[in-house]
């Protein structure tokens, strides 16, 4: 694992609070948003349980901690986003919050209905772009959810070790967290 | 194109062709090594500069040369996302290259500081 310059962090006092948002203008059409809200709220879900941080979710776009949305090309941040694949989407370190998803890809939140050869995980990479709001950087772990390539059709979104420590170095840990239940589920990852 | 439905989700696209996609186009650079000139391999250095490996050179334009300072990137590179570390454009490195990825750099945001802590 790795932290952004400086290792920013959310600095609020523990247990810290996170809202987000999603923009209301700047959203994808063919994925309600309920749908992108439940795979959202287990993304999030994912690193709470390893940290003593909890995201809650609320309506006023402007004021939230996290501001979600999808976005073409030049959206005026700076990091233009570039079509089909390529760069999929990106977030900032603490405590900006901006996360931003290329509305040009073929989002999919299952392979069974999705069939395009281009589609992408909804919930891989929200779980990675995460990882940077918290203020991971990119991992060299090529199992890791902070690893920066993610293949079309494909699927990763379970923390590995090199993710919990390295979120954990920031955050400390959530005291219902054991690493056995992880432990258990990487093995089974390995077997497969 | 993108053709959804009603209630069965059922998303269509036509990707007959997936050499428009970003990047598919460093396929060329296949094998590529120090001392090589292939024309617009100044893409694949703006590609590196992106991500945070190479620094924009004095004169504002890389050139299509594979010179020692783009080895080293590519070496930086190899050795960040775990590939075997040839220094060259092997099939493993164009591979990489070629998926869809994260938009964050990979060192641009660590400074001199930066470590990679491996387990």
């Amino acid at each position: 694992f790795s932290y952004f310059y400086g290792k920013p962090r959310w600095g609020r006092q523990a247990p810290v609070i996170l809202t987000y948002a999603f923009s209301q203008n700047n959203m994808i059409d063919y994925i309600s948003l309920k749908d992108i809200k439940t795979v959202f709220k287990r993304a999030f879900s994912r690193w709470a349980q390893v940290i003593p941080v909890s995201f809650m979710e609320i309506e006023d776009y402007p004021s939230a901690d996290i501001r979600i949305g999808f976005y073409y090309r030049d959206h005026g941040d700076g990091q233009p986003f570039d079509g089909v694949l390529g760069v999929l989407a990106h977030a900032f370190s603490p405590e900006n919050g901006r996360f931003h998803l290329d509305a040009s890809e073929t989002w999919a939140l299952d392979f069974e209905t999705v069939k395009s050869r281009v589609a992408v995980d909804l919930e891989s990479v929200a779980t990675h772009e995460i990882g940077h709001i918290l203020g991971l950087a990119h991992s060299s772990v090529k199992e890791a959810v902070m690893y920066p390539s993610l293949s079309p059709r494909s699927k990763k979104v379970d923390l590995k070790i090199d993710d919990v420590n390295g979120v954990q170095a920031l955050y400390g840990s959530n005291p219902n967290f054991t690493f056995s239940s992880l432990l258990a589920s990487e093995n089974s990852f390995n077997k497969g | 194109r993108i053709f959804p439905e009603s209630s069965s989700t059922v998303i269509t696209v036509d990707t007959h062709n997936t050499t428009t996609t970003t990047w598919h186009g460093f396929t060329r650079f296949l094998d590529a090594g120090k001392g090589s000139q292939v024309s617009g391999m100044s893409e694949l250095k703006e590609y590196f500069n992106r991500f945070g490996y190479l620094p924009i050179p004095d004169e504002n334009n890389f050139t299509d040369i594979f010179d020692k300072q783009f080895e080293s990137a590519v070496i930086a590179y190899q050795t960040n996302l775990g590939l075997p570390v040839t220094g060259k454009l092997d099939s493993d490195t164009i591979s990489m290259m070629v998926s869809p990825r994260c938009g964050v750099s990979d060192t641009k945001t660590h400074g001199t500081t930066f470590q990679a802590t491996k387990h």
